[in-house]
């Protein structure tokens, strides 16, 4: 089983 | 003001079909530079960055940075009125709550004026680091859309794995498995036609098929795509828009639990 991991724990707000 | 005409009006019919599904609503950051825009899906899984460079317009005038929040669905009804070989061209007042689309037929005969409202989005801009990627595919986007298409299929993520050797694409599911392997081209007649591997070290990875075929959506502006991995972080498929700028989608990678 995968699970997807969100793109804002990779690129964080400016 | 802000003034933006593209002779090649169809570039820009080409860019909203290619981000339209993923979004419903982006803002498009008008600046003497060029146009940035930068959204996440709704889900946050996935993040899309277009840059046309204001270098690439026909003509171009920004006199005040302005942010332009828009419906993408109202802006993509509005773009299909425009034939493809319109000549299409943005403009907004300074501090305007709305922005007008001007389409011109090639013999100026037919002039089209479509005004439409403008939001207040308040998206968070995020930081995209400087990555030195491990393996970097150049293919045909063709070829790329159509392996996204084969393997959905067969289930809901694909594999692609990056070897010195090229690269190979997989997908497992109830009814089976599928493997297709690309090989680096050796010369081509047409450019685009190769598939390129620049490959530091091999990388694996498995992402979701749904988002894949949506970036496939952009296949049109370009006849190749780049493919940016290096373990453990998004994925980047970059589409070049003509002369113009570009289209990157970024898509963090599945993992298993």
């Amino acid at each position: 089983i995968m699970s997807q991991k969100s793109i804002t724990s990779f690129f964080k707000p400016n | 003001m802000f003034e933006a005409r593209l002779v090649q009006g169809s570039l820009l019919k080409k860019v909203m079909e290619a981000i339209k599904d993923l979004l419903n609503e982006a803002s498009f950051d008008c600046a003497h530079s060029g146009i940035l825009l930068q959204a996440m899906d709704n889900s946050h899984v996935s993040l899309v960055s277009l840059n046309l460079r204001k270098e690439g317009f026909d003509k171009y005038r920004c006199d005040r940075n302005i942010v332009m929040g828009m419906n993408l669905t109202s802006m993509s009804k509005i773009l299909k009125c425009a034939s493809n070989d319109d000549i299409i061209t943005m403009k907004a007042q300074d501090s305007a709550d709305t922005v007008t689309f001007v389409f011109e037929s090639p013999n100026q005969e037919k002039v089209s004026e479509y005004e439409m409202k403008l939001m207040n989005l308040d998206q968070d801009q995020l930081g995209i680091p400087e990555t030195e990627y491990c393996c970097i595919i150049k293919l045909p986007s063709g070829e790329f859309a159509r392996i996204c298409r084969d393997l959905s299929q067969f289930g809901e993520s694909i594999v692609i794995s990056c070897t010195k050797e090229g690269v190979k694409f997989s997908a497992a599911g109830d009814i089976g498995t599928a493997n297709i392997k690309l090989a680096q081209t050796g010369t081509v007649d047409k450019e685009e036609d190769a598939v390129i591997v620049d490959m530091q070290e091999p990388v694996t990875l498995t992402f979701s098929c749904k988002y894949l075929n949506m970036f496939t959506k952009a296949t049109p502006l370009s006849p190749q795509v780049c493919l940016s991995m290096s373990p453990d972080v998004p994925l980047v498929v970059e589409y070049k828009i003509g002369e113009i700028g570009h289209i990157r989608y970024y898509l963090a990678p599945r993992i298993g639990d």
